[in-house]
């Protein structure tokens, strides 16, 4: 799975994944991806994220939904990046990812499987990382 | 505002010998889509320019490279979101498609619907003047080894996906 999210200059804010789903599943299987609140959400007034992981287990606590109903009480980014994750992982053993932003163009990129490659340009700046903890930057 | 884009190539278990492939895949879409965040467009511009990248990078789970069904073929799934107006457009179980976020972007723009599915969607795709791409040309040689490797009766492809619970 493939994802973005984005808050461009006017402050509004999108979202977008893509994938080719789960590893041998059955023919007609679908996912999160294509599930709003699940595979994606993106709200001018709590922010925008995009999931990665095992799809059955983000569609049932609906993630990107979950993730932002925390921010809209006022969590940031990453704190409520690792909420939902650690609820997906708790609740139904799901593990994943997600890329989220928030309206003031605050950033997070967190998961709990072993790795997940990921990138954030902001300013002059690309952030990027592939293994937990891993935050190497560059010049854009 | 100080323009901001964020980008993932799937979580997962990624085989030592491709982390440097993913790792730079990731930062060329981060950068492309960054670029039209910098020559003023929007955020849904920017998004889909990043993700188009993605799909057409066989690093990744998606468009090119995406993995196969146990009947070894490609049925894809994408979706955008407008945080301004909340509109939204998906697909699912589509095929013969190269960008499906592309897709997933008319459905939201010239349709009255959230989601269009498999046939549906492809005949949307045709409607569009979207080009079909044969289902051969979206698989790669490593997808096609993870294929037969999950093929096993005792394999565990969430497992091999996704690695197991720590």
């Amino acid at each position: 799975t493939v994802g973005a999210v984005a808050v461009d200059e006017d402050g509004n804010i999108a979202c977008a994944t893509s994938t080719g789903g789960m590893l041998n599943k059955m023919e007609g299987r679908v996912g999160d991806t294509a599930c709003i609140g699940c595979g994606g959400y993106a709200d001018n007034r709590a922010g925008a994220v995009s999931p990665t992981g095992h799809g059955e287990a983000i569609m049932k606590v609906t993630l990107a939904r979950l993730i932002l109903f925390h921010m809209a009480q006022g969590m940031s980014p990453e704190e409520a990046s690792d909420l939902g994750l650690a609820t997906m992982k708790e609740r139904v053993e799901g593990l994943g990812g997600v890329v989220t932003v928030d309206p003031q163009g605050r950033w997070a990129a967190r998961f709990t499987s072993t790795q997940m490659a990921w990138a954030a340009a902001q300013g002059g700046t690309l952030h990027f990382g592939v293994f937990s903890g891993e935050d190497v930057t560059q010049d854009i | 505002m100080l323009p901001v884009l964020v980008v993932h190539g799937g979580a997962g278990q990624i085989p030592k010998e491709r982390v440097e492939m993913a790792s730079a895949g990731v930062r060329a879409a981060a950068r492309a889509g960054y670029a039209v965040l910098q020559g003023g467009r929007s955020s849904m511009d920017a998004v889909v320019e990043a993700v188009t990248n993605l799909e057409n990078n066989p690093s990744f789970n998606a468009g090119y490279g995406s993995v196969l069904n146990v009947k070894g073929e490609v049925e894809m799934d994408a979706i955008v979101m407008d945080g301004r107006t909340l509109a939204s457009g998906a697909v699912s179980a589509v095929r013969n498609i190269a960008n499906p976020i592309q897709l997933a972007r008319l459905v939201m723009e010239q349709t009255s619907h959230l989601c269009l599915t498999a046939g549906g969607a492809g005949q949307f795709a045709r409607a569009m003047g979207m080009p079909e791409v044969p289902g051969d040309s979206l698989i790669t040689e490593y997808a096609r080894m993870r294929w037969k490797k999950n093929l096993a009766p005792n394999a565990n492809p969430v497992e091999s996906q996704m690695g197991k619970m720590g």
